[in-house]
């Protein structure tokens, strides 16, 4: 799945 | 969240606040490059402009303002504080740094994992940040003094990004679908910048001498 990620990385 | 992310951002929060310290204390720059903190806040005020828009944690956007205020402050100070300004030593810190936003820009344009403005800029500022520590190199290089607060600086800078891609391997093997070519590629290529770098600063420890 390429739901889009939120980036939850500094 | 994971031991060595949140390792990384401790040491990384860490090298901002020697640096401040360093500043705001001794009221010297010295040693330090206006250029590497100029593409710092860079970094920061492009990768962190979701704050407005996307909320991750308390924990996230404390460290984003941080992240921001620190970098920014030291620009400031570096720039317009009279006292540290005067210690500023322009002459030798001289990297064009600017030659490395545009080809950061077009990357970011060409590579990125989605062609919306916010991605394209995250991207950019993590293309610039894997180059951001150049001009403070070369500045090291020419001021062949490794022994105090910056030497420290540059050695947490670099400790953090080695850490955050411990946190990538460990993301990696325990979460599926956790796979970012591109965050990992520029971390990685930013932390190799480190090396010789970290080779001086271990032979300083190990040889207890100045290192040239």
């Amino acid at each position: 799945d390429d739901e889009y990620h939120e980036h939850d990385e500094l | 969240m994971n031991i060595f992310r949140l390792a990384g951002d401790m040491t990384h929060l860490a090298s901002v606040l020697v640096l401040l310290l360093k500043i705001h204390t001794i009221k010297s720059c010295a040693g330090v490059s206006l250029r590497t903190q100029e593409l710092y806040a860079i970094v920061f005020a492009t990768r962190y402009l979701d704050i407005f828009t996307s909320f991750v944690s308390v924990y996230n956007t404390f460290m984003k303002l941080v992240f921001l205020g620190s970098s920014f402050s030291i620009v400031w100070y570096m720039r317009y504080h009279k006292a540290v300004h005067r210690t500023y030593d322009r002459e030798q810190d001289t990297f064009r740094h600017w030659f490395l936003v545009l080809p950061c820009l077009v990357l970011a344009l060409l590579i990125h994992e989605k062609f919306t403005f916010l991605e394209v800029l995250w991207t950019f500022s993590l293309y610039l940040e894997a180059v951001a520590i150049l001009p403070q190199l070369v500045l090291l290089q020419r001021t062949r003094n490794i022994d105090n607060l910056t030497g420290q600086y540059i050695f947490l800078l670099g400790g953090y990004r080695g850490l955050y891609i411990l946190n990538w391997i460990y993301r990696y093997f325990t979460e599926p679908h956790f796979v970012h070519w591109i965050t990992w590629i520029a971390g990685l290529v930013q932390t190799l910048l480190y090396a010789d770098f970290f080779y001086y600063y271990f032979l300083r420890f190990i040889g207890g001498r100045g290192v040239e």
